[in-house]
C-alpha cells in the first residue's frame, strides 16, 4: 500500500482503531456523527462545535496545501487552518470529507467526499470550566 | 495494534471568547 506522508496522522488510515469516550472501539471508516456527539457529552473537558466552511483556497507555500476558513460556533468566530489537501474533516450527517478526496482515498484508503463551502464540520472546543 | 482516542480525529478550533 502507499506510504503515508509524515504530515498525515496515522489514525486516518482505513482500519485504524478508534476508542470512543465510553470505551467502545470502532474503525475510523465506521465512525458516525453520533459517535462524536455522544463522546463529547461524556467528556468533562471537550465540547462539539459546528464549524461551517466559509472559504477554501490554495496555499502559496505548496500545491498540496489548502487553507480552509471556518466560522466556528454560535459566535461565528473566524478560524483558518492550513492542511494537506488530503486531510479529512468529519462533516455532520455525511462523514469524512477533504479538499481532494481522490488523494485521501489513494493515500489513506479512507472513503471520503469533497469538502465544500457550506459544509458543517465537527470541531472541538473546551467546555467552560468553573 | 495502536488504539487512538476519538478526539484526536477532530480539529481543535478554539475561537477567542470575548465574554
Amino acid at each position: 500500500s502507499a506510504a503515508v506522508p509524515p504530515s498525515l496522522p496515522p489514525y486516518f488510515i482505513k482500519g485504524s482503531i478508534i476508542q470512543l469516550a465510553d470505551g467502545e472501539l470502532k474503525r475510523v471508516e465506521d465512525l458516525k456523527t453520533e459517535d462524536f456527539i455522544q463522546s463529547a457529552e461524556i467528556s468533562s473537558e471537550l465540547k462539539i462545535d459546528s464549524s461551517t466552511v466559509e472559504r477554501i483556497e490554495g496555499s502559496h507555500t505548496s500545491p498540496n496545501v489548502a487553507v480552509v476558513q471556518f466560522s466556528v460556533g454560535e459566535h461565528r468566530a473566524q478560524v483558518s487552518v492550513e492542511v494537506m489537501v488530503e486531510y479529512p474533516f468529519f462533516v455532520f450527517g455525511q462523514g469524512w470529507s477533504s479538499c481532494c478526496p481522490d488523494r485521501t482515498t489513494q493515500l489513506l484508503e479512507l472513503p471520503c467526499t469533497k469538502l465544500s463551502v457550506g459544509d458543517v464540520c465537527i470541531s472541538l472546543t473546551l467546555k467552560n470550566l468553573r | 495494534v495502536p488504539v487512538f482516542p476519538w478526539h484526536s480525529l477532530v480539529p481543535f478550533l478554539a475561537p477567542t471568547q470575548s465574554d
